[in-house]
């Protein structure tokens, strides 16, 4: 193949506006694509080259910073309603790398590689000493705590049972002694009030997922537990990004391919969440 | 063998074009 003039590449400034779009279009579909965790935002645009594409457009080789937030990647709640967790929450930076081409004014993902990870213990500590830190969400208490606020929702459901699908944060804290879960749910077939064995309850064709917040508290001679679900309106039956599929992006351990979630990105507006459900 | 477009030193200081701005805070 006859070689070519070597392809020469433009570097842009990194808050250029072009750059920009390019950058919040690879967000857009990271939060589209991710099937477990929190939606992330923008934070800063690490570095970026613009090569041209034989016939036609030009490819952004962007390297971004992201941040996470407190919205669930199941949340509807679009992306610029929702709140960047606070340092004080112990924060969770995102590291992407994306090829995004741009061809008739309109941007494609073509590659995107994420890596997060939580912010440092002793960055934490110095904004705030006290505050407690992200636990292993396979420790015995997180998984008790989920295990029982879980069944403190169900038990108090005159609707469907719900199972859980993932959990997606916790916090041992010290003071008072208790332990603070995040998890997502999903409503079954199952009627809440008489399941006996949650083994043989099924997820609904049109899936419905929730979203909880709970603490349980050791008390002597006990605990209590608080939670609280909001849960979403059901996904109409949407085409699913299959999580094996190559454009899958990689932000985590992709879920159970038997378990699609829904692309929430193009569900209509009106679709969106009804009020929580407190315990 | 990529050419890098040299970056002709005009006169006064060169913006530095990337890392861009923080929008939130730094981890």
């Amino acid at each position: 193949v006859p070689v070519g003039p070597a392809l020469a590449y433009n570097e842009p400034n990194c808050d250029d506006p072009e750059t920009e779009r390019a950058a919040l279009a690879a967000v857009d579909y990271i939060n589209s694509h991710v099937f477990r965790g929190y939606k992330h935002i923008l934070n800063q645009i690490d570095k970026v080259r613009v090569w041209p594409r034989r016939p036609m457009g030009e490819v952004f080789e962007l390297e971004i910073d992201t941040l996470e937030t407190t919205c669930h990647v199941l949340d509807p709640t679009p992306l610029v309603n929702c709140t960047v967790r606070p340092l004080v929450e112990h924060a969770v930076e995102g590291d992407c790398d994306f090829r995004v081409l741009k061809q008739d004014g309109q941007f494609s993902v073509l590659f995107a590689k994420c890596d997060s990870s939580p912010d440092s213990a002793e960055d934490v500590h110095k904004v705030c000493p006290d505050c407690p830190l992200l636990a292993p969400l396979n420790d015995t208490k997180v998984v008790h705590a989920v295990d029982v606020a879980l069944t403190a929702f169900n038990a108090q459901s005159n609707g469907s049972y719900f199972q859980l699908v993932e959990v997606s944060r916790a916090q041992l804290v010290p003071l008072p002694p208790s332990t603070y879960v995040e998890f997502a749910v999903a409503a079954t077939d199952c009627a809440a009030q008489e399941t006996t064995d949650p083994a043989k309850c099924n997820l609904l064709a049109e899936k419905q997922y929730g979203f909880c917040k709970a603490t349980l508290t050791e008390k002597f001679g006990g605990e209590d537990v608080a939670v609280t679900c909001t849960v979403f309106q059901p996904q109409s039956l949407l085409p699913q990004p299959q999580p094996d599929s190559p454009d899958a992006a990689a932000l985590g351990p992709v879920e159970d391919p038997a378990m699609p979630v829904p692309s929430l990105a193009d569900l209509p507006a009106a679709d969106l969440g009804v009020g929580p459900m407190v315990v | 063998k990529v050419v890098e477009p040299g970056i002709v030193g005009g006169p006064g200081p060169v913006v530095r074009p990337c890392p861009g701005r923080i929008r939130y805070f730094k981890v």
